[in-house]
């Protein structure tokens, strides 16, 4: 059990508080197209430290923030959390539960938070690296896209064994 | 370095094999390091040189890169451009599964990566996922019907005004609407 | 010449706008000729008219490009790059099928292109399908249970040893294996 | 009732005789991955013209020729026969049937026929331009490009519009 809940609040789609729990298992997210399935994965490549708009399949920053709809204004601010389960003390950190925490605003601000408190986002990179947890590589495998080790070059592919290393 | 990396490399390499061998049920493959370019072309040398300072040392390409050689049960070893959408599907997760079998990350959330699998071949990619599964936590993204079936948790996503939802869901509701 | 590509592209236009209201169960589209780049940029324009002079007629770019707006029922218009999977193969769709109606081919052969698609999303792209069918005769590669339905004849490839064969299908039997 | 038949005998994967008889309505090809239904469509490409090996998702040119397998030699030929109905005379041609043949050999060498008689490749793509047939733009839609009109930037678009004018 590593991951144990996933918060949105106004990024992309997910204009309401969203939580998402998962299990020790595995967890299948379904429904229609368009309904936010694949914005759930951006989500989790962004609270990650994703900074390539074009990874999360937008041209400027705030492009994840809810842009507004139907009768519903945008919102101003994106907030992604992440709670990961420490009970196996798999983290480098004393608490049995660690939160990373990533918000952006309009304004182009952006917070980092580990345990709700603020911090740098090299901070934040650091305490994920260390837990080698990446938001590359072939921890999150994007639509369209599981086929890509095929089509790279010999040379791009070595960068997958170097991760694996 | 190098010695972890082969090794890294010589194990990724066995269960590549392995999986794929699983997937198509037959047949043969595996990875091979490309030597570096080096040798008799003397100014190819020093650019390669050149650039090989230049870059950084993960993606040093003058280390020399990774080819893939499949032989499909039955048919003959053929450069992968030729093969079908899903034999491309079931190469690559043959390639995915054996990276996350000898480094396990914790989790790995995949993105409808079965989408061009036909129904028998979503069978045997989730009976690899299942044996996965007891390392890393899969978070999996599908229409598909079959794969649903194995996964612990099902989130249905819908959206009314433009607002997306999440709800907790059983099986045989997922399924009605599935592929 | 212009003339009638003008006159084409007011027709596509409004069959584009027709198709995407019909997949998306409302909402809106447009397509909009791009003026070509002019006016104040006196040193770029020498470099575009000497571009243009060099390339053949068809691809001058000089004289504009397609840009494609959509806004999907309930939600704002945004950027292409931000649709999802399904949601641009259904605007890429009815972009097809405008410019199949406007000035209907012969045949029309389409390889899996209701891949990405949920079943509601099928059975509206088959309906469209079959009214262009009167005009066009379709050659549909499919693994989807829906398609397969909408068709006058279905065949089923099979491979054995490593050799492909044809065999004509009753529907019943290609939906077994379906998805 | 345009096309009527497409027969292949050494085209990829299809070593022997093959005939695909089309229904004036539509016709729907299904089957196992892997099993030859893109290989038709290749095969449809082929015949009508395609130069690019790229687009037959080969490298050289003897790609496209039975390559061998199970027990199963290689053919030194691919052969793929086009047969249109010319009932209505939209074809610019006396017969009610017209048949356009292409053949490519592993020394390199190929063969362009109409109606059974060699010809050279300009005439056929002349018939099939006469007829409003192309190997291009939007008659053939390959796997996994569905999206490529959205994808390509807008000059490239505009080439479509053309092919439709
Ligand atoms: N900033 C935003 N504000 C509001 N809506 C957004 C924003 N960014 C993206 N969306 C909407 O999210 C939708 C895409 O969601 P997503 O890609 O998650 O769909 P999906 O469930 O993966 O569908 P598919 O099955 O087709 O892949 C689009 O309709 C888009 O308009
Ligand atoms: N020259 C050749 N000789 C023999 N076999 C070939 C040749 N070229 C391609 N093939 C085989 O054809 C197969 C691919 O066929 P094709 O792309 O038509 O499959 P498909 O039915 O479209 O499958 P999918 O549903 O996965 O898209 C590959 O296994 C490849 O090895
Ligand atoms: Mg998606
Ligand atoms: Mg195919």
């Amino acid at each position: 059990m590593y991951l144990k809940r996933l918060n949105l609040h106004g990024f992309k789609s997910f204009a309401a508080r969203t939580a998402l729990d998962f299990s020790p298992g595995t967890t299948a997210i379904v429904g229609p197209n368009g309904s936010g399935k694949s914005n759930i994965a951006d989500s989790l490549r962004w609270v990650l430290g994703e900074q390539s708009m074009r990874q999360l399949r937008g041209k400027k920053s705030e492009d994840i923030i809810f842009a507004g709809g139907h009768g519903r204004a945008q919102l101003g601010m994106a907030e992604v959390t992440l709670t990961l389960d420490n009970a196996s003390n798999w983290l480098p950190s004393e608490f049995t539960e660690v939160t990373v925490t990533r918000r952006a605003f309009r304004s182009g601000d952006s917070d980092y938070l580990i345990n709700g408190t603020k911090v740098r986002l090299k901070d934040m990179l650091n305490l994920l690296s260390q837990a080698r947890i990446g938001h590359d590589s072939y921890t999150i495998i994007g639509q369209g896209l599981v086929d890509q080790a095929l089509s790279s070059r010999a040379e791009e592919r070595r960068s997958l064994f170097e991760d694996a290393a | 370095m190098k010695r972890r990396f082969d090794e890294t490399f010589q194990a990724v390499n066995e269960r590549f094999r392995q999986h794929f061998v699983t997937l198509f049920q037959g047949g043969n493959a595996r990875l091979e390091m490309q030597q570096p370019k080096r040798g008799a072309k003397g100014e190819a040398d020093d650019e390669d040189e050149e650039l090989a300072e230049a870059l950084p040392a993960k993606k040093n390409n003058i280390a020399g890169g990774v080819e893939i050689f499949v032989q499909i049960p039955g048919k003959k070893v053929q450069d992968l451009s030729l093969l079908s959408g899903g034999e491309r599907s079931l190469v690559s997760s043959a390639l995915l599964f054996a990276l996350l079998e000898t480094n396990p990350p914790p989790f790995c959330l995949l993105d409808e990566v079965d989408a061009a699998l036909d129904e028998s071949n979503v069978v045997r990619f989730c009976e690899i996922l299942l044996t996965l599964a007891h390392q890393t936590q899969f978070i999996v993204i599908t229409h598909n019907r079959v794969t649903m079936t194995h996964a612990n948790v099902i989130y249905g996503v819908s959206m009314t005004d433009s607002v997306s939802r999440i709800l907790s869901m059983k099986l045989a509701e997922a399924q009605v609407s599935a592929r």
